[in-house]
């Protein structure tokens, strides 16, 4: 008697299989060769998935050297593209988003069950049955450690040579440039290139793009907000250390400009929905100062208030800009040296540290919290243009 | 009663730095 049985379509489970023999060509078309723009359109953080249902077939067949093999070629792989494009900060912002999008897979079907609160009974039918990853976990939290200093490093290199000129040199409040003080010829931090000045609208364009990348590459909004913290840090670092050594921005009409330069700077953070960054406490001692430039300085009274408003600057900071400062024409008066003897002796109880300048090279400490991905597995297409043929879904 | 999963074998892994040496070291190997 003949049975017949009916076969049923399988269904895709959310893995991929490959022969190990194409493991350097997955990695090569996924990784080192791989270009961002190729994928415009795609499900941010496209090769972290691939990637995961690719270990998660090989935990499947049980194949230990097979994981060990492709997270390490991976890995390696990720480097080998940061240490190439080592000042792209649409290539490094791209894999910082897809090495913290593995990360937080391998947590997410890690089976533990701190990670799985959030998942679909679905996404649990994806978890890893066989290895515990635990280690690469670390491994690749070490490596975002590195990708996230490289896109700093590269973010605060094209800012840089802005901050001066933009922050304190230029002019955009109308009438400013008839009070300012006169004798001074006009200084640039950039005359070594020539005529080359920035306004403030250069650094927000600037940061409207990295904000835009980094948000297209699906870069964990923590992750951009902590970005932003640390670039903000800079600018006030930068701005302040020039404050402090230059006596022809030390005068009211810098700290009016200032101000109004920091106003743009926040305006621009809630226009972004980034305010909750911290970005805006990093520029505090640059606040004050800019306080500070526009405050009476005579009396008592001024002193105290100086003393009381300038808890963010140090008191080697507020006197050396009190001693900078510049006044703006005849009918204003220098700063004595009797009302700097005051601050100086109410300040005197403040344990402040000694170094005048800010170390604007200074990095916070990042933190990278785990952000499940709603995505199923199964659900995810890959397209033709990333040449992975030789990947059957299973 | 429900099953339990089997636990799973945790994979050792270098570190980052020692995969650093070990990519160097093949690197210099190579012609």
């Amino acid at each position: 008697r003949q049975v017949t049985v009916q076969r049923k379509e399988k269904d895709f489970q959310g893995m991929l299989e490959y022969h190990k023999e194409d493991e350097a060509l997955l990695v090569r078309n996924l990784v080192t060769e791989l270009k961002p723009q190729a994928l415009a359109g795609t499900v941010p953080c496209l090769p972290a998935y691939i990637l995961y249902m690719c270990i998660r077939h090989a935990d499947y067949v049980n194949d230990d050297l097979k994981v060990h093999s492709l997270l390490t070629s991976t890995i390696n792989g990720i480097k080998k593209v940061l240490k190439k494009h080592n000042d792209d900060f649409e290539m490094t912002s791209f894999w910082l988003s897809n090495t913290c999008r593995l990360l937080h897979c391998l947590k997410q079907y890690s089976g533990d069950e701190g990670f799985m609160t959030q998942n679909t009974a679905k996404q649990n039918e994806h978890c890893l049955k066989n290895f515990d990853l635990t280690e690469y976990r670390q491994v690749l939290s070490d490596l975002s450690i590195q990708i996230y200093q490289q896109l700093i490093k590269i973010a605060e290199g094209l800012l840089q040579p802005m901050i001066v000129s933009a922050m304190l040199e230029n002019e955009s409040i109308q009438g400013l440039s008839g009070v300012k003080p006169t004798g001074y010829r006009k200084r640039s931090s950039s005359m070594a290139d020539g005529d080359s000045s920035y306004c403030l609208e250069a650094i927000i364009r600037q940061m409207n793009s990295f904000h835009t990348i980094m948000c297209d590459q699906g870069l964990d909004p923590e992750i951009i907000l902590q970005v932003f913290k640390q670039l903000f840090y800079m600018i006030n670092a930068v701005t302040l250390n020039n404050l402090l050594l230059r006596k022809d921005v030390c005068s009211w009409s810098t700290g009016m400009q200032l101000r109004y330069n920091i106003s743009q700077l926040e305006e621009w953070l809630r226009g972004r929905n980034l305010h909750q960054s911290g970005a805006v406490q990093t520029m505090e001692p640059l606040i004050q100062a800019a306080q500070l430039l526009q405050l009476k300085k005579k009396t008592p009274e001024d002193a105290e208030a100086i003393c009381s408003l300038c808890t963010a600057l140090s008191t080697q900071q507020i006197v050396k800009i009190l001693n900078l400062y510049t006044p703006l024409n005849e009918f204003e008066e220098r700063v004595t040296v009797a009302f700097i003897r005051t601050i100086q002796a109410q300040l005197q109880e403040r344990n402040d540290p000694q170094q005048l300048l800010l170390d604007f090279k200074h990095m916070f400490p990042v933190l990278f919290p785990f952000n499940p991905s709603s995505l199923t597995m199964d659900s995810i297409h890959i397209p033709a243009c990333l040449n992975l043929e030789f990947l059957n879904e299973v | 009663s429900a099953q339990r999963p089997r636990p799973r074998v945790l994979l050792k892994a270098p570190t980052l730095a020692e995969m650093e040496e070990m990519t160097t070291s093949e690197e210099e190997e190579s012609p």
